[in-house]
């Protein structure tokens, strides 16, 4: 299987998606 | 892969497993007149030395064994349930002398501490919650997570310990408006929390702020799916899923265990591996235990099967012993060991 399949990949994911939903 | 391809690539040969792999330790009977229900492994602090334990559990008694010199086990504390019985014993990782345990009919209605302070042997118990209770999981930092209620009117709730065990912390979680199935922590990420749903969800949480951060849909081939472990590695997250309701399939059997790769960012998922039994082995999954990369299933026929996740296939399989078939397995927190129940209270150990 590959990655590219699944999307862009970010190692910081947590952060970030903690940044974008609601509080 | 699809699904398919993927049970194509990763059915196991008949030769692969090895039952010599399991080696037999030492083993106990509880007395109990109930059925069995549940094992755990926990350290327990007494006399100013920390000892690796066996907490059992029957229906109507919970029980503390600690090691003697022989390879043999005392029981040494033991705790009551005369109203409601006892589901399963919820280990609350980095707690000493306490046990928390899931008392209920089919579903939990009450989540109880089990205490003993040290030289002390006295009963203690101490109801934490109570109510029409989903999924309950302890974390590591001595945190217990349960929700309470379905869909729209659920509430989910963090409780953290004091180190003894004592006055306690609550803080609650974002509900994602579908009734949550069970909980896994992501190792590693002590602030992330996974949950999956009954509807084919895996939510992801923040547990320091509480906040709901994804959902993620998984493969609609596998319902009420279990979630053992995760983890989050380059910017994926890792899950080994059991799936208790899987119907069998002719070619395959029934899959046991599934490692999935979700990338959290963009919500996709795609199956890598899925654990089938090797050939000549017959049953569904009754329940399981994943520790690291190794997990091991009880089947309905009665036996256990246990598959090394980076090898992809089976590598152990332990029939029913004295004409008993096994009903409960467990992997020890405190050792690599794997506990194997039987209904009627005799635990056998081994080394894995």
């Amino acid at each position: 299987c590959s990655t590219a399949d699944l999307g862009p990949i970010s190692l910081n994911w947590f952060e970030e998606l903690s940044s974008e939903a609601p509080p | 892969y699809s699904t398919e391809q993927t049970e194509i690539a990763d059915l196991p040969a008949c030769d692969s497993w090895n039952p010599g792999s399991l080696q037999l330790v030492s083993k106990f009977k509880n007395p109990s007149s109930s059925c069995s229900v549940d094992v755990s492994a926990m350290w327990w602090e007494g006399a100013g030395a920390k000892e690796p334990c066996i907490i059992t559990a029957c229906e109507d008694i919970v029980s503390l064994w600690k090691p003697l010199a022989t390879l043999e086990w005392e029981k040494v504390q033991s705790w009551h349930f005369t109203e409601i019985p006892v589901l399963q014993i919820v280990p609350v990782p980095d707690v000493f002398n306490l046990i928390c345990v899931a008392l209920g009919n089919l579903e939990i209605r009450e989540i109880r501490a089990l205490l003993c302070s040290s030289g002390d042997e006295s009963e203690t118990q101490v109801l934490l919650k109570s109510g029409n209770i989903k999924a309950v999981l302890g974390l590591t930092k001595r945190r217990l997570v349960s929700s309470i209620g379905t869909f729209c009117n659920q509430q989910v709730q963090i409780m953290t310990f004091a180190e003894d065990g004592g006055s306690k912390d609550e803080q609650l979680l974002m509900p994602p408006d579908e009734t949550i199935l069970t909980f896994a922590e992501v190792q590693g990420m002590q602030d992330a929390l996974l949950g999956t749903t009954t509807v084919n969800n895996i939510v992801i949480w923040n547990l320091k702020t509480g906040q709901l951060l994804k959902k993620v849909h998984i493969d609609d081939s596998y319902q009420a799916s279990v979630c053992h472990r995760a983890y989050s590695e380059m910017g994926l997250l890792f899950v080994v899923l059991s799936h208790p309701c899987a119907k069998e399939s002719q070619a395959f059997g029934s899959p046991m265990f599934q490692l999935l790769v979700i990338n959290p960012k963009t919500a996709q998922s795609v199956g890598v591996l899925l654990c089938c039994l090797p050939q000549g082995q017959a049953g569904r999954f009754l329940e399981g235990d994943v520790k690291d990369h190794i997990a091991a299933a009880v089947l309905t026929s009665g036996t256990i099967a246990v598959w090394d996740l980076l090898l992809g296939h089976c590598t152990a399989v332990l029939p029913p012993v004295s004409d008993q078939n096994w009903s409960l397995v467990k992997w020890s927190s405190t050792d690599s060991h794997l506990l194997a129940g039987q209904k009627d209270g005799n635990i056998f150990i081994y080394r894995y």
